[in-house]
């Protein structure tokens, strides 16, 4: 475990000795194994250890009894600090249609997330409309209209249209079908697309969205802070929901989007049933992360 | 000869994390970084601008010798089984295999075993109409094992060379997923001998550590016999096959470069390891 690495390190160090800044940096190294064996990106990971390292020499670490624990516990609050505030929930516009846009990388689970929000902002009493802006991928349009389907909420799509252009007439169905949420489920895309990245940004113009979302996949290393990065600087991010952590992946890439892209985590996908979204709880995240 | 001289704490630190960045993992990242320390100190590698080509020849050393061939039936129709964690690029490298085979003169024949999944089936079969391969398909809710064995069944009526099998996307940790997939294998093998040739577990290139778990537990839970990192045409690298290689011996047959049907290129260890420096 982490604590027992630290423990380790520090019973080494304090053989020879009282604990001193450069000591603590020693222990912090069994910190850094830890983060980036959960695949926290490692440019988050150095800023995060000096952020730790201050906060640990601040806290007198080096006077205490139980260092090593009381490490542990600033790793663990800072990680948390760092991962909050809990926030979820949608923020809806004070009048008229609330629009969401979902966007993020090939396969993250766009289309699924979209109809489990979907079914959780109807059981807040609310009436959505999901569409479908993915034009690209084979039979993406008929996947949606199934899940929506399967939740009884209606669906929103034109087959053989641009992207921009349904969503722009899908605001225009929600107020003639008194839907007052609108869910825009777009395509998977690399942010080295320039076209694609294009599409998504005219998508924005057009609707203005009052929330925007980077759905990622809990699996992804290095790469998730690199992509959360060129997303949040190409669309005004609002939030980030993190799937897939019903496997074993640590989560890593939970605190390097976290990090990079300054938007919280709302929610997190658990499972490939409309019922699987749950609020993110950042101790939970940080427990899993630091393992 | 002057006695050993260090390698500067800054370019040995940039060497590291180029490889982290990679996803090669902390554990090869720093025994791939001392190695370099270790050359230069030595002299096997004169100047630093050196490094990265020394970095790159290990990576390739640390990779299978051989070219992996495809695995193919001695005699009768060849089975490829593609499974892998939800959203990793199955459907798609199904259909990119398809052509390939087509392309190589042979009767290609797609079984759409996912029939979980929202328009799982509605996907491969444009696919298919796409590129001009029949498919086999179920009623949604079917058992993906019965899909399965009319696959074969119209494999060998049809004398189809090559059947490749589409399957649902599951998490790794799912014991009674992966007792599906082993199910679907037996079913195959027994209508088909030899069945499945090959196994490929398709890897998301953008996948952190855990890609070594998925490789482990597919491999134990079903056999596989090669790994396709799908998604390569994105600014990952997929330096975890490094460390399968190294931990549950499978190694890459094949690259994802994009979302057409031509868009899948044979594993080469040069280029992937140029790319991590790239
Ligand atoms: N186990 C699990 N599977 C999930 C989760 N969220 C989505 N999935 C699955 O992941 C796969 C991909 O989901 P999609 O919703 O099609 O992903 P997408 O981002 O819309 O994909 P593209 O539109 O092609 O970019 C499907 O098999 C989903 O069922 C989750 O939280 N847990
Ligand atoms: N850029 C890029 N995208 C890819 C590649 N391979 C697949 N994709 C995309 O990734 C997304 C998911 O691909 P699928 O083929 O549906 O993945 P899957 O593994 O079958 O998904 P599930 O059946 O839901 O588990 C789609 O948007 C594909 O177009 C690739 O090599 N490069
Ligand atoms: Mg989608
Ligand atoms: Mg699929």
């Amino acid at each position: 475990t982490l604590s027992a690495g630290i423990s380790r390190a520090l019973d080494r160090i304090r053989m020879r000795g009282k604990l001193t800044r450069e000591n603590i940096e020693q222990g912090m190294r069994e910190v850094k194994s830890a983060l980036l064996e959960a695949d926290v990106n490692f440019r988050v990971v150095k800023d995060f250890l000096a952020r730790v390292t201050e906060k640990a020499v601040g806290e007198e670490v080096i006077k205490s009894v139980d260092p090593s624990q009381q490490i542990v516990k600033v790793v663990h609050d800072e990680l948390v600090a760092l991962m909050g505030p809990a926030d979820p929930v949608v923020h809806y516009a004070p009048s008229g249609l609330t629009v969401i846009l979902v966007a993020g990388l090939q396969g993250s689970g766009k289309t699924t997330t979209c109809a489990k929000l979907a079914r959780r902002i109807r059981s807040e009493g609310r009436f959505p409309l999901l569409v479908a802006a993915d034009v690209h991928r084979p039979a993406a349009i008929d996947q949606l209209e199934k899940l929506g389907a399967s939740i009884e909420v209606p669906v929103h799509a034109e087959r053989n249209e641009a992207a921009p252009d349904i969503c722009k007439r899908a605001l225009e169905v929600a107020r003639r079908k008194s839907c007052d949420v609108v869910i825009l489920d777009t395509a998977g895309r690399l942010h080295i697309d320039e076209q694609m990245m294009q599409e998504v940004i005219r998508v924005a113009e057009v609707a203005k969205p009052h929330e925007t979302w980077l759905v990622a996949d809990a699996m992804t290393g290095q790469d998730a802070a690199v992509s959360a990065k060129a997303f949040a600087e190409r669309l005004r991010l609002t939030g980030v929901i993190l799937t897939k952590l019903d496997g074993d992946a640590r989560g890593g890439a939970a605190l390097s989007v976290r990090s990079v892209a300054g938007v919280p985590i709302k929610f997190v996908g658990v499972g490939e049933r409309a019922e699987n979204l749950e609020p993110f709880h950042p101790e939970r995240m940080a427990g899993r992360i630091l393992g | 000869v002057s006695v050993g001289r260090r390698l500067d704490a800054a370019t040995a630190g940039e060497l590291e994390e180029v490889l982290l960045g990679a996803d090669i993992g902390a554990k090869l990242a720093s025994e791939l970084a001392s190695k370099a320390e270790a050359a230069y100190r030595q002299r096997e590698v004169k100047r630093p601008e050196e490094l990265s080509e020394f970095v790159r020849r290990e990576i390739q050393r640390m990779l299978p010798e051989r070219e992996c061939a495809e695995a193919r039936a001695a005699a009768g129709p060849t089975v490829i089984l593609v499974v892998g964690v939800n959203g990793s690029g199955k459907t798609t490298t199904c259909a990119k295999l398809a052509k390939r085979h087509k392309d190589a003169g042979r009767k290609v024949l797609l079984a759409a075993a996912d029939t979980f999944r929202a328009a799982a089936t509605e996907q491969l079969t444009v696919w298919a109409g796409r590129i001009g391969v029949d498919i086999v398909r179920g009623g949604e809710g079917a058992d993906p094992a019965a899909v399965v064995f009319d696959a074969a069944e119209a494999t060998v009526a049809r004398k189809v060379d090559t059947l490749i099998v589409d399957t649902a996307g599951r998490l790794h940790t799912k014991e009674n997923l992966m007792r599906e997939l082993e199910k679907i294998r037996r079913v195959v093998g027994r209508k088909i001998p030899g069945a499945p040739h090959e196994t490929l577990l398709v890897l998301d290139a953008t996948t952190g550590q855990n890609a070594i778990s998925q490789a482990k537990l597919f491999t134990e839970g079903v056999g596989v016999t090669g790994l396709v990192l799908a998604k390569l045409d994105g600014t990952a690298k997929g330096g975890v096959v490094l460390g399968i290689w190294n931990e549950v011996r499978v190694p890459v047959k094949f690259v994802g470069l994009g979302e057409r049907f031509d868009d899948l290129a044979p594993f080469d260890a040069r280029e992937f390891a140029d790319a991590v420096f790239g």
